[in-house]
């Protein structure tokens, strides 16, 4: 069986303090 | 909102920010108690090492902890000249450097099935050929890219299930771990129409949302589990 997987690529980001931000709220930090 | 619960329900979750940005993705990542995602590039270059100005090697990044690389985005074989031939060279570095090559594939006109089937095997054969190991394909014909309405999923199912049974009668000679997941615009309900022949989701712009990527995380588990 494979594992399934989604991805985001996060292209229209174009501020690293954004992009971290997206990713805290996704990992609930 | 989290997805912390339904990503951990068996579907693997991949964050691809951009270059700048992978550091502080990865010491995020590693102050989580549990394996929440893993962190992409959203390009590499072929070579490990040398005098190549501006490119960033992927041995680099997987001595960052990137787990996999976007190699042959649409845009960067439009804008940039990316050639198959790089794309192939690519994933085989990525490859050999322990990464999971996440490869953009996809037909450029709409055709039938089998057409439209085998233009795409085109540019999965070669890297199946270089490569060991897993595997992702992100599948996406050009033409449905920016479409007012993209592609009805009897195309989408179609081309996927022709391409995964030539991959299977590929196992004898290349013994690789291929997912093959959807590309193009994703929405909720895209997964289910599909029927469960595309082992996950590529998302863009629509997952600039962590609502949304819960929502897709949630849909891809539930179809999965079934």
């Amino acid at each position: 069986t494979r594992q399934p997987v989604v991805a985001i690529s996060l292209k229209m980001y174009f501020d690293p303090a954004k992009t971290l931000q997206f990713v805290s709220a996704l990992a609930g930090i | 909102s989290t997805v912390a619960t339904a990503a951990l329900n068996h579907v693997e979750l991949v964050v691809m920010p951009d270059f700048l940005s992978i550091r502080e993705c990865t010491r995020l990542k590693n102050r989580l108690d549990e394996p929440l995602f893993n962190v992409g590039a959203q390009d590499c270059w072929q070579a490990d090492e040398g005098a190549f100005t501006g490119e960033v090697s992927p041995k680099h990044l997987a001595q960052l902890g990137v787990r996999y690389v976007e190699i042959g985005h649409a845009e960067r074989r439009k804008q940039f000249g990316e050639t198959n031939e790089w794309v192939i060279n690519k994933s085989a570095a990525c490859s050999r450097n322990s990464i999971i090559p996440w490869i953009c594939i996809g037909e450029i006109n709409k055709g039938d099935i089998e057409a439209c089937g085998d233009e795409v095997w085109e540019q999965i054969k070669p890297v199946l050929d270089n490569c060991t190991g897993q595997l992702v394909f992100a599948y996406e014909p050009v033409w449905a890219i920016g479409a007012p309405k993209p592609a009805e999923s009897d195309h989408i199912i179609g081309v996927v299930s022709y391409l995964r049974k030539k991959i299977d009668a590929e196992k004898e000679t290349n013994n690789n771990d291929v997912r093959i997941v959807y590309g193009g615009s994703a929405g909720p309900g895209l997964v289910e129409s599909l029927n469960g022949v595309v082992d996950g989701l590529f998302l863009g712009r629509f997952g600039h949302n962590p609502d949304n990527v819960k929502k897709v995380v949630e849909e891809v588990g539930a179809v999965a589990s079934k």
